[in-house]
């Protein structure tokens, strides 16, 4: 499944050197269920963008079903990214210009599924997230939470074998948490791996295993028992 | 202050009418502090933008110390917004090609203030976020905490009569968002009002007055002990 090594992000500034990521290992088996916690600006966005086959590591391996993902050219990663991976941006990135249902079929798009077909999938997705009456509206015609709640109905329209989600209830009230968290925790029934990052105690406890992230690096890795 | 009556914001679509907000009464003595809370897509960003004169409602009156804002041009808002009003945006609007610091300096050189002095109060309030070692960073080169707290740095750096903090802590961990509301709690001691939209029982417990708003309604308006 997820196999990491010694994963670094460097950027390097005109003055200064931020070390994003400072060597994580990480293991992901098949059906995990994952929370990633850590203060703002420890590296926890940038680990999932690079679980995500997002961007690339300044240094170490990282194998996604035994395949080394730094081999892979963009076609290929765009492929792998396509068909194995669902991602819930923490900006969102919504198409400004597209309708909510249009932002959902996209990823239907990408792997061809035809017109009808790709309408219904998407009005479900949309129908599971408490939105199908904001199929019409583009994202400026949209709360916060309703742009949040868009992006995740697009990450799971495809049924990814795995589910990337970066604090998919940051801008949520509980109610509406807890109705996104149970489609997470089906999906988990469903045999698919969930990868997740909050800040909020009540979300991570969902998961089956918590990472916490400081300054770049992993330093506690506990299984749990899930609420 | 604010004296707001029936605000009613709806929005023509092409098959579907959204009542936004359907009728809104609220009065905002100076030096108050007031938490809207409510669930996703119920009207609080709406009532925000009307507050902080960055819309105007459908009808409904606003008066603004005395002043009714449906009466101004629209540079007369600008300049009663920048002189009144600090605006922390739930969707941060942050300018994509420009540095934290100059993001934060924007208000200050829309009310004239020279360039060294800008410069000062500028880095002065990315200290107070904790971001001084990020001054040169543009947004994208910003975690989505980071990118948070610069949005409240510049909300805060001109010093406004009223601050408007639309879910400020929302993508923030709780060591960091107990940081940014002891700012604000600052500011309300230094005799500023504060009205903040939160979704998180523990951030709505630091002001003195809760106010539920559902489906673009006001249900329920209570004093409270602040923590
Ligand atoms: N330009 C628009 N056109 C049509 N509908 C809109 C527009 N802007 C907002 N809405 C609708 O108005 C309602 C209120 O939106 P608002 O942004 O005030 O909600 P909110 O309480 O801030 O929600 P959240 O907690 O998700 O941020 C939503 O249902 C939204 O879909
Ligand atoms: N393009 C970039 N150039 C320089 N520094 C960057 C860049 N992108 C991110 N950073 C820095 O890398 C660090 C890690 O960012 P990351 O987005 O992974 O944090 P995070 O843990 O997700 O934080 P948050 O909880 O605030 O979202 C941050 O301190 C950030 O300033
Ligand atoms: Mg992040
Ligand atoms: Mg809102």
């Amino acid at each position: 499944m997820i196999e990491a090594r010694g994963l670094k992000k460097i950027y390097r500034m005109a003055k200064v050197e931020v070390r994003a990521l400072d060597g994580v290992d990480l293991d992901v088996m098949p059906n995990e269920f994952l929370a990633i916690m850590g203060p703002s600006g420890s590296g926890k966005s940038t680990l999932m963008n690079l679980l995500g086959c997002l961007d690339t590591p300044t240094e170490g391996t990282y194998k996604l079903n035994g395949t080394e993902v730094s081999g892979l050219d963009d076609d290929e990663l765009a492929a792998v990214r396509n068909r194995e991976i669902g991602f819930v941006f923490q900006t969102f990135n919504l198409l400004a210009r597209a309708t909510s249902l249009h932002n959902v079929e996209l990823p239907l798009i990408y792997s061809g599924v035809g017109g009808r077909n790709r309408h219904q999938r998407a009005m479900a997705a949309l129908e599971k997230v408490g939105l199908a009456d904001r199929a019409d509206h583009r994202p400026n015609e949209l709360s916060g939470g309703e742009r949040q709640r868009v992006a995740v109905a697009r990450a799971l329209v495809n049924d990814p074998a795995i589910v990337l989600a970066d604090e998919p209830t940051g801008t949520l009230d509980s109610k509406t948490s807890h109705e996104i968290m149970q489609l997470l925790v089906g999906l988990h029934e469903n045999g698919q791996t969930i990868i997740l990052v909050t800040h909020e105690d009540d979300i991570s406890g969902y998961a089956h295993r918590g990472v916490k992230v400081l300054d770049g690096l992993i330093v506690s890795d506990e299984r749990q028992t899930p609420r």
